[in-house]
């Protein structure tokens, strides 16, 4: 069975990044976007019990098995997309918000999101102008096989072009800006809908918090490789 | 008053709100010795998870801004100033965890800032819309469980003005502020009055034990042709208690569907 247990003492006070021993799974169930295959979702449920207190936490969350590629071609200037090794021909299209009160509920999400799986979309941007979506979103469109595009909160018109032209060093504070964009990567991370962090909506952000996105985002060696080599997890974290 | 179950809860229910300028009481009179109610103005029902302009919007005090163009009838920020939606939001709620639990009040985005309040404690929470704050509130929680939380929510720093001709992005000015930058308008959609000030995604409070898990981390790798899976998790884990904590961390992957557990 994937359950998997392990004991670790915890000092008082203290905050601690810990790995998990990786779990097994021969041919999973893989996530395909919509059109492409089903949307099998895991639920995974990870529980801390403290001794003399019983269960302390516990947090779950569905998640996908699958894997997503892109790579800008050098033919066309385009961005080519791969699922789980397979080349998938986009349908997208441009997502602001569902609602500019934003009043963002379940019920709004799950119908606006099947509306575009309906359409026959596999995949949301979701423009540097609006929001960075919520978990809701990211759930529907798990669930829907709607591969999502976010990008952050960098706009031509208002970070560098427009009309009168615009300041280009975007947001006053750069700090703040990362500071919000590795919060978010973490509340979206584990969703398998998303497939690609974009810096802006047609402009790239200022040179520092740009290279910051690009550092933090890049992708781990180990999950580029292709090989059957398998690293130990520490190599990994 | 039931024991507390570990856990999140949803604040999402009974909150009020009022503009800034039209309350006298500060944010400690508010909550302890004179709560708010809905039938004492300026207070009306409040939009949580929303905006100010969907509160007022609820209220019937402005007109729908997405009906005709009655958004032309709700003032702008840029003429108004920031003070007028500048809101207080308040709510009640009962918790009482026990002995060794601890309760965090997690907002999970605000535009743009906020001071918050919980029985007369004063929590600033900083700038930025994309964002989550966490306040641990354990110490600050009312031995009878009856708890009052108000929220000043300030409107972003740089609401910019719209141009008379409108144009993409107002004047720009919200670009300053790390917040959603259509709110000045563009070619697809009319200004924001309020720039989408306000709590504007979910309120909760969470219940643990002495520890906490924080921001887990799932990836995959694969090999042989996808017949091969790992699933690696890496998590962050908080001790609050001023002892050790001797902890049994499991990891359990189930089928969506029906809750079996799959078989390897």
């Amino acid at each position: 069975e994937h359950l998997q247990s392990e004991h670790l003492n915890i000092a008082a006070g203290s905050h601690v990044v810990h790995t998990l021993p990786e779990l097994f799974f021969y041919k999973p169930d893989l996530w395909w976007p919509n059109g492409m295959g089903k949307q099998p979702l895991y639920n995974v449920e990870i529980t801390v019990d403290v001794e003399n207190f019983g269960e302390s936490d516990s947090w779950s969350h569905h998640f996908g098995f699958r894997k997503i590629e892109s790579h800008i071609d050098s033919a066309t200037g385009g961005r080519l997309f791969k699922v789980n090794g397979q080349s998938i021909f986009i349908r997208g299209g441009n997502w602001i918000l569902s609602d500019g009160l934003l009043r963002l509920s379940k019920r709004r999400y799950e119908t606006d999101i099947k509306f575009h799986a309906e359409m026959n979309f596999n995949m949301m941007r979701c423009w540097g102008g609006g929001l960075a979506e919520r978990p809701e979103f990211y759930h529907y469109c798990d669930i829907y096989g709607l591969l999502v595009w976010q990008e952050f909160w960098i706009t031509g018109d208002c970070d560098g072009r427009g009309i009168p032209v615009s300041n280009p060093d975007g947001p006053l504070d750069h700090e703040l800006f990362l500071l919000c964009a590795r919060d978010t990567v973490k509340l979206l991370r584990n969703h398998p809908s998303l497939a690609l962090w974009v810096g802006g909506n047609e402009q790239v952000p200022p040179d520092d918090i740009n290279t910051a996105l690009k550092m933090d985002l890049q992708l781990h060696p180990y999950f580029e490789s292709s090989t059957d080599l398998k690293f130990s997890i520490e190599d990994i974290y | 008053m039931a024991e507390e179950g570990i856990g999140k809860r949803l604040l999402d229910r009974g909150w009020l709100a009022a503009r800034s300028t039209e309350v006298d009481l500060t944010g400690v009179e508010l909550t302890t010795t004179h709560p708010p109610s809905a039938e004492q103005s300026p207070w009306v029902e409040a939009v949580v998870p929303g905006t100010v302009l969907a509160t007022l919007v609820k209220n019937n005090l402005v007109r729908d801004p997405f009906y005709g163009l009655d958004n032309e009838t709700i003032i702008d920020i840029g003429e108004s100033g920031r003070d007028y939606y500048t809101f207080w939001f308040f709510t009640m709620f009962e918790c009482k965890p026990s002995t060794n639990q601890h309760v965090d009040l997690n907002f999970r985005a605000i535009n743009y800032s906020a001071d918050v309040y919980l029985n007369g404690h004063k929590e600033v929470l900083p700038k930025g819309m994309f964002r989550r704050h966490c306040i641990d509130v354990t110490d600050i929680l009312d031995p009878d469980g009856k708890n009052l939380l108000a929220v000043l929510v300030y409107p972003p720093d740089n609401p910019g003005k719209i141009p008379p001709d409108g144009g993409q992005g107002g004047d720009h000015e919200i670009g300053k502020d790390v917040a959603a930058q259509y709110v000045e308008g563009w070619d697809w959609m009319t200004p924001i009055r309020d720039r989408n000030t306000g709590i504007w995604d979910e309120v909760s409070l969470l219940i643990t034990g002495p520890v906490k898990i924080i921001d887990p981390h799932l990836v995959s790798s694969f090999f042989d042709d996808y017949k091969r899976a790992y699933l690696h998790s890496t998590l962050e884990l908080v001790n609050k208690s001023n002892f050790v904590a001797e902890c049994s961390l499991s990891i359990q992957v189930g089928t969506e569907i029906d809750g079996d557990i799959c078989v390897v």
